[in-house]
């Protein structure tokens, strides 16, 4: 039976290709299936499945920190999907009789704090927002004020768009969060950068960059409803440690699912 | 980067009386991962590839100096050409002219929208903005906001379905006598049937000059999908690859020329109104490279 299940070159090939095809990147493409081929005592898939666990970082279940509130910076490249998925996390928590309250920390692009307002209104949270242009430094430390002050369960800080190579950009996420943990000693308990699912290559560029600034602790991956396998998750899992704790499969406040990595290897499998 | 690692095959290259196939194929291998690695999605990677090998077999590239810069070379004339293929300006002659702009969720089509307002205002066209986004929260206000910016006219489509704010955001506009009426729609996936069959009906019913896909340049293997079934429904005209100021190398890029032909007519090269260039061919064929 053993022997059956063993593939031949041409289909390891052909897994590897599916990988790459995957955005699982050559290199982990070909690492897959080196180490798979070395388990003679599993049969390819199953092989396959446990290489890719191992290179899912694991990750403790509670995120919540022993005393409210839980403080959580969402941070990533432009048009990821930060803010609908403070939509979505405000939603969940909602739902468990949690009290959150957001910051509209992204002062600069159109119609942003407008976005994210709708979206706190559909979760029943609640909205600290400045002035257009204003500092979101500023912003998020009066929402941490807010957030203390009022009770909250929770505090999220929506934060611009920016991509890694911006210098100013990078430095101000630096502030943020620096000012974050002048407002309140051990906040930001969590940092979650949201990778779009559709992202290459360029994704772990992103996490090492955004990680040096703001000091990660997490991943969302987004728009896996699409055609995407965000393949390179396995990648920024495993040269990161970072482990991915929601991924977004919609538009709606109900399109958020907990990161489960075996089905994730699943859907990776050729 | 590409470059370096082919001057290692080079030297070996250099030390041989002949280049035989096997080591022209260590250099088209080492080409393969560079171009993997920019995400260049992988049918597109072997077509190229193949290119490369035919053609520096032909060149007899031996009896040159440098043989692996004389492949790679090869390799960057095949992505100038495949990039640049059909250059020619937007095709706005009628009076509206509707451009039509289409791709994923986030992938900048309502700050493109804005650009390519104030690049074609600028060049003297009478230009109005109109979103048949009804599903994103606060997605009319952004466009709202970007055409305030720049001082061009905001066409309001009636009711909350995409195509009939379509139709009657042209009806305003050829009240209003503008030469092009940019139309940024909601971002979508491919596999979305009911979303894809709005563009199309969208599409059909403001019958655009120009069909432009905006495509996010740090867009993995799925570039190539992606394009292949928006250009089923709608088809392109162009493409405009946006966030190209993040270090990414752009593979996705091919994957549109590719498939569908058709030139890439500008980059997003940041996120204010006026970051917004020509595409340059040859220059992203290097930054592809590496
Ligand atoms: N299909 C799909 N779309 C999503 C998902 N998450 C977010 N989106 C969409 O992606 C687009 C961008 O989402 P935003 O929440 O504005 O992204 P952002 O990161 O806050 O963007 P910026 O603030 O501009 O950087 C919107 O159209 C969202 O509806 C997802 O899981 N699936
Ligand atoms: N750095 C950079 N950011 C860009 C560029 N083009 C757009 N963006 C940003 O990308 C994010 C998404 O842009 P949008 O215009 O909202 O994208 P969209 O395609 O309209 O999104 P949906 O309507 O939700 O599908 C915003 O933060 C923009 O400011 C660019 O060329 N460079
Ligand atoms: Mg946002
Ligand atoms: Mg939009």
């Amino acid at each position: 039976a053993a022997a059956a299940e063993a593939w031949s070159e041409a289909q390891w090939e052909e897994a590897e290709e599916a990988f790459i095809m995957a955005d699982c990147g050559t290199e982990t493409a070909l690492r897959l299936v080196s180490e798979a081929k070395k388990r003679r005592h599993q049969p390819p898939l199953p092989a396959l499945k446990s290489v890719m666990l191992e290179m899912l970082a694991r990750k403790e279940a509670d995120y919540f920190p022993p005393d409210k509130p839980f403080v959580l910076l969402m941070i990533g490249v432009n048009g990821t999907g930060k803010t609908t998925t403070i939509g979505k996390l405000a939603s969940m928590w909602r739902g468990e009789g949690k009290r959150v309250v957001i910051g509209a920390a992204d002062t600069f692009r159109a119609a942003a704090i407008e976005q994210l307002s709708v979206w706190v209104e559909r979760s029943g949270a609640e909205l600290v927002r400045q002035g257009h242009g204003a500092d979101p430094a500023a912003v998020a430390f009066d929402t941490i004020g807010r957030g203390v002050a009022g009770g909250f369960d929770v505090v999220m800080i929506d934060t611009a768009g920016r991509v890694q190579t911006d210098k100013g950009l990078m430095e101000e996420l630096a502030k943020v969060r620096r000012v974050i943990n002048k407002a309140l000693p051990g906040a930001p308990h969590e940092v979650w950068q949201v990778v779009d699912g559709g992202t290459g290559q360029n994704a772990v560029a992103q996490v090492e960059k955004f990680r040096a600034v703001a000091g990660t602790t997490g991943l969302v991956v987004t728009k896996l409803d699409g055609t995407a396998k965000g393949g390179v998750v396995l990648q920024l899992s495993d040269r990161f440690r970072l482990p991915v704790r929601y991924i977004g499969v919609g538009e709606t406040l109900e399109d958020l699912m907990p990161f489960d990595g075996a089905a994730f290897a699943d859907t990776l499998l050729p | 980067n590409l470059t370096d690692k082919l001057g290692d095959i080079a030297h070996r290259l250099q030390g041989n009386a002949r280049v035989g196939e096997s080591e022209l194929d260590a250099t088209l291998r080492e080409m393969r991962l560079a171009l993997l690695e920019a995400d260049v999605a992988l049918p597109v990677v072997r077509h190229l590839i193949s290119e490369v090998r035919e053609q520096a077999l032909g060149a007899d590239v031996a009896k040159s100096l440098q043989p692996g810069q004389v492949v790679v070379k090869i390799l960057h004339d095949n992505l100038t050409d495949l990039l640049g293929g059909s250059r020619r300006p937007l095709k706005l002659d009628k009076i509206p002219s509707v451009i039509l702009l289409c791709g994923l969720q986030g992938a900048g089509k309502t700050t493109t929208a804005g650009k390519l307002a104030r690049m074609l205002a600028t060049d003297g066209k009478k230009v109005a903005l109109t979103s048949v986004d009804a599903t994103r929260p606060a997605a009319r206000e952004q466009l709202q906001v970007l055409a305030q910016q720049i001082d061009v006219p905001y066409l309001a489509g009636d009711g909350s379905d995409p195509v009939a704010m379509a139709d009657s955001a042209l009806d305003k506009a050829r009240v209003s006598g503008c030469h092009v009426l940019i139309v940024d729609t909601a971002g979508r996936q491919v596999i979305d049937a009911e979303l894809m069959d709005e563009i199309a009906a969208v599409d059909a019913a403001v019958a655009p000059q120009e069909r432009l896909l905006v495509l996010d340049s740090m867009t993995g293997q799925t570039a190539l999908t992606v394009t292949e079934q928006f250009h089923q429904r709608v088809p392109m005209s162009g493409c405009i690859l946006t966030k190209t100021d993040a270090d990414v190398r752009g593979g996705a890029a091919l994957s549109v020329a590719h498939i569908t032909g058709v030139p890439i007519r500008f980059v997003g090269t940041g996120e204010k109104i006026d970051a917004f260039e020509a595409f340059d061919a040859r220059r992203f064929a290097g930054r592809i490279l590496g």
